[in-house]
């Protein structure tokens, strides 16, 4: 496509298709949209942020999608969240009372050699593309490679598995990219890493069942989060903490973001009724992305009201 | 790419946690290559399970044999991929 304008949303592109999306999205917004590198994924691939500001030295709101990378629904999701976002600065009075106070920044394709292997070679993949030596199995899984209870229950030591850790917390650089520039910002307030397709909304923690000091809190947003995103389609979703609410997960992103200091940290599970998994039709996306901004946009006022 | 002709999405709903327990069995058993699209977590929450077309059988024969209850969410997760694949392809097409 020649611009964001005549970009198709409803269907799902290659990782090329998507970069140029972000250049033209860049090109056509200059006083709003800035594309930043933060580092490379173990095939050499750009891992591009993009960053929605109207001003300097601002706090700011992270959301990521397709860290895992056949979940594809998700980096659709978040194309659709970038023309949203530059679409309506000026025009909806909450996003812009937001970004005239706080940045947005968006990572649309986390693990960008696992999306191009999906695209290539197994639709199915899930990890990163790293090797592993001592092992015929290539990949990690970057939402257990964090360094918050790395290493333990809810992971794999095996890199045969889906779940494997890694050979170290923050050693896959697609996750050690995030976690320099998480530290090297210093102010990102809230964070938001999206998956799919169970339905849930979920928030730290996922390596202990020890409550954090926020539950109530979080759990009251996100209460309010997924009753906007239902009031769309009706779109049934749970929510609460990882380990209650799906399982006990070790190494998982937002834990190690609340536990960095980012207090408002979720993770979202995008939708799937039951029936595609991760092969969502591609007639789906929008109206995913649709509800799913619902609850962002909750998720994001909340943060910028609450600044602390 | 790799070919997913004949693999299938089992959808299981474990009914007490003696069922989760045995679904859960289902991911140290390597040879049956099952790839868990949701994990086993707890009593009425559905598991979704990708299965090769080769271990199918054997998948099935374990869950009934337990008393498990399953349906099929995926007949055939190629066709599945197909369509989306001729899609992406047709909107190519459309937009040159």
């Amino acid at each position: 496509a020649r611009s964001t304008d005549s970009f198709n949303y409803a269907t799902y592109h290659t990782f090329d298709e998507i970069n140029a999306f972000i250049d033209n999205l860049v090109n056509e917004n200059p006083n709003l949209v800035s594309k930043i590198q933060i580092g490379s994924s173990y095939e050499g691939r750009p891992l591009n942020v993009l960053k929605f500001s109207t001003g300097p030295n601002r706090p700011a709101f992270w959301i990521d999608t397709g860290i895992h990378s056949r979940e594809w629904v998700t980096q659709a999701s978040g194309i659709w969240f970038a023309k949203k976002i530059a679409t309506d600065y000026g025009k909806d009075a909450s996003l812009t009372n937001t970004l005239n106070n706080i940045d947005i920044l968006l990572e649309i394709v986390t693990n960008p050699d696992g999306y191009v292997y999906t695209h290539k070679s197994d639709r199915m993949w899930r990890k990163t593309r790293s090797p592993n030596s001592g092992s015929l199995c290539v990949g990690t899984d970057p939402n257990r490679n964090w360094d918050a209870g790395f290493g333990g229950p809810g992971s794999s030591s095996n890199p045969c598995t889906e779940t494997y850790r890694g050979r170290a917390a923050h050693s896959e650089p697609e996750v050690k990219a995030i976690v320099d520039f998480v530290k090297s910002h210093g102010n990102i307030k809230g964070f938001v890493s999206i998956h799919s397709y169970s339905q849930m909304l979920l928030f730290p923690y996922g390596y202990t069942t020890a409550r954090t000091p926020d539950h109530n809190e979080l759990n009251t947003v996100s209460r309010n989060a997924v009753n906007a995103l239902a009031s769309l389609y009706g779109t049934s979703y749970t929510y609460g903490s990882i380990i209650a609410t799906i399982y006990q997960a070790s190494g998982g992103t937002i834990d190690w973001t609340y536990n960095q200091g980012i207090k408002y940290s979720y993770s979202f599970e995008l939708r799937d009724t039951g029936r595609y998994g991760f092969a969502l039709p591609a007639n789906q996306i929008i109206p995913t992305a649709e509800e799913t901004w619902l609850a962002l946009t909750k998720l994001i006022e909340h943060t910028r009201d609450n600044l602390y | 790419m790799e070919n997913y002709s004949g693999q299938q999405v089992l959808r299981i709903f474990p009914t007490d946690e003696d069922q989760v327990n045995l679904v859960r069995a289902l991911e140290d058993l390597e040879h049956l290559q099952i790839d868990f699209w949701t994990s086993p977590t707890k009593v009425l929450l559905p598991i979704d399970i990708r299965v090769s077309f080769r271990n199918l059988q054997s998948v099935k024969v374990y869950l009934e044999s337990n008393n498990i209850q399953y349906s099929i969410m995926i007949h055939d997760v190629q066709s599945l991929l197909d369509e989306e694949q001729n899609e992406m392809r047709r909107n190519r097409a459309t937009e040159n």
